[in-house]
């Protein structure tokens, strides 16, 4: 799966993500990003992408999740992603990447690894595999 | 004016930190390649909306990631591809699901949500609504790599393995053998 969330000048978010699959999945099988709300989700205060097991990944709703604990529980970005990486989605099958409308960003996986890259106008530029 | 923000993906899992540092190089190379298309195109003032497209175009381009060219296989030996995009601002969203022949995805999940009075088209509809749109496609070949052909032979065989390991046990009737080629997740 690939994903990638973007704020832009305007505060405006979006998430997309595109995906294969999973190796050996059965024909017909459906779910791993584009399910709106689980792997791929924005808001005016977010966008989320996951990659994973699309399975935990829409038992957790992870990308709504994100939204809503930001919406209705007013936590930061990195707090929502974190809570939904360690504690709604199950171990060993999920990673998310998430940018905020005031230009945060936050990237977490609880599997061994997540390719990954990030930048904001800050100067920040990061490229990453592991923790 | 606020500030932008990019962050991307290439899949996750069980990754071996004993990578060839080549193959980790190779990765890094094609991840940041990306990230400076869709910084470019920020500092260019690009709306979210088409940063977004054009990174994923290009992951999708880069056959070591799963999606477009390089997608891994279904049991028979298919492409099934699966892509979704949504604004954030105006919770306007597209989804396909079932692709075999389409090289970019994600563009004709924007098309859908640009286009269409629907969120999700799949299967023969989607393919039959890229047709409409006069997207790009292309031949299975193109989207299949050695690399996806040698991990659905290696699952495959996995599975058989682990399936006939569970009838010897004589775990009963139920076995399932595609419950027990599901574990461990191995990644994407």
């Amino acid at each position: 799966t690939v994903g990638c969330v973007v704020v832009d000048k305007l505060g405006h978010c979006v998430a997309a993500t595109s995906t294969g699959g999973r190796t050996n999945k059965m024909v017909g099988r459906i779910g791993d990003t584009p399910l709106i709300g689980a792997g791929n989700y924005s808001n005016q205060l977010c966008a989320v992408s996951a990659t994973g097991i699309g399975e935990a990944i829409i038992r957790g709703m992870a990308g709504h999740t994100v939204g809503a604990l930001m919406e209705f529980k007013g936590m930061s970005l990195a707090a929502a992603v974190n809570e939904v990486v360690e504690n709604r989605v199950e171990r060993g099958t999920t990673g998310l990447i998430a940018v905020s409308s005031s230009g945060e960003f936050a990237m977490a996986f609880n599997t061994t690894g997540m390719y990954r890259a990030a930048a904001d106008e800050d100067g920040h530029y990061e490229v990453a595999i592991w923790h | 004016m606020g500030k932008w923000a990019i962050v991307l993906h290439g899949g996750a899992g069980v990754i071996s930190k004993s990578m060839p540092p080549e193959k980790k190089e190779e990765v890094e190379r094609a991840l940041a390649h990306c990230l400076d298309l869709g910084v470019t195109a920020l500092k260019g003032s690009s709306s979210a909306m088409d940063v977004a497209e054009l990174v994923v175009r290009a992951l999708e381009d880069n056959p070591l990631f799963n999606a477009g060219r390089g997608s891994v296989l279904t049991t028979h030996g298919t492409i099934e591809m699966e892509a979704s995009i949504m604004n954030g601002c105006t919770k306007q969203c597209g989804a396909v699901s079932g692709l075999t022949t389409v090289v970019n995805p994600i563009s004709l999940a924007r098309l859908v949500m640009e286009k269409t009075p629907h969120i999700y088209l799949a299967f023969a509809g989607a393919e039959a609504f890229a047709r409409q749109q006069g997207v790009p496609t292309a031949e299975t070949e193109y989207f299949m790599t050695d690399k996806s052909i040698d991990q659905l032979k290696a699952v495959q065989s996995k599975e058989e393995a682990s399936c006939m390991a569970a009838l010897k046990q004589e775990t009963g009737p139920d076995v399932f053998c595609g419950e027990l080629a599901d574990k461990p997740f191995s990644g994407e």
